[in-house]
C-alpha cells in the first residue's frame, strides 16, 4: 500500500470462535 | 486516502482456525503416525509443511480422507508440530528435541528444522 496513510489497528480484528458451542 | 492495519488478524484467524481444529468443525483429514490419529485442516497442513503440499496437490492424492505417516515418526514429535502450525508456538522438551527435528525433516518444515538446529547447537 505505497503512499497511503495506513493506521495500525492494534485491537481484534474477527469474532472469536468459542471453544465449544 | 487510508488503510487500516489491523495488526494481530493474522493471530486471530490462526486462533480460530485451532478452535474448529479442536471442535473439529470442517477438518478434512486425518493423519494416521503409528497408532494415533490426528484430525487436522487439509489446508493448514500444505500451508505448513513441504510435503503435505506435495501430497494435497498430487490429483491422485488430493481427495484421500486418511494419510498414514512412516512408521519412523514419532507420534509425540508429530504432535509438537502440528500444535505450532496451529498455535506458532513449538514446545522444544530437551527429552524430544531429536524427534521434533526429525519429523520437521520428514514433514519438509526447513525453518522449524534451522531453529532446532540453532537450538541443540545453543543448549550445547
Amino acid at each position: 500500500y505505497e503512499g497511503v496513510n495506513t493506521i495500525k489497528e492494534m485491537g481484534r480484528s474477527i469474532h472469536e470462535i468459542p471453544r465449544k458451542e | 486516502d487510508s488503510c487500516i492495519q489491523f495488526t494481530r488478524h493474522a493471530s486471530d484467524v490462526l486462533l480460530n482456525l485451532n478452535r474448529l481444529r479442536s471442535r473439529d468443525i470442517l477438518t478434512d483429514v486425518t493423519i494416521l503416525v503409528n497408532r494415533q490419529q490426528f484430525r487436522a485442516h487439509k489446508t493448514v497442513l500444505m500451508a505448513c509443511s513441504g510435503l503435505f503440499y506435495s501430497i494435497f496437490t498430487d490429483s491422485h492424492k488430493c481427495n484421500l480422507n486418511a494419510i498414514s505417516l512412516d512408521p519412523k515418526v514419532d507420534p509425540e514429535g508429530f504432535a509438537i508440530l502440528l500444535e505450532f502450525m496451529y498455535t506458532s508456538r513449538l514446545a522444544l522438551k530437551e527429552s524430544l528435541i531429536m524427534a521434533i527435528m526429525n519429523t520437521a525433516i520428514y514433514l519438509q518444515m526447513d525453518h522449524v528444522v534451522d531453529t532446532c538446529h540453532r537450538f541443540i547447537k545453543s543448549s550445547d
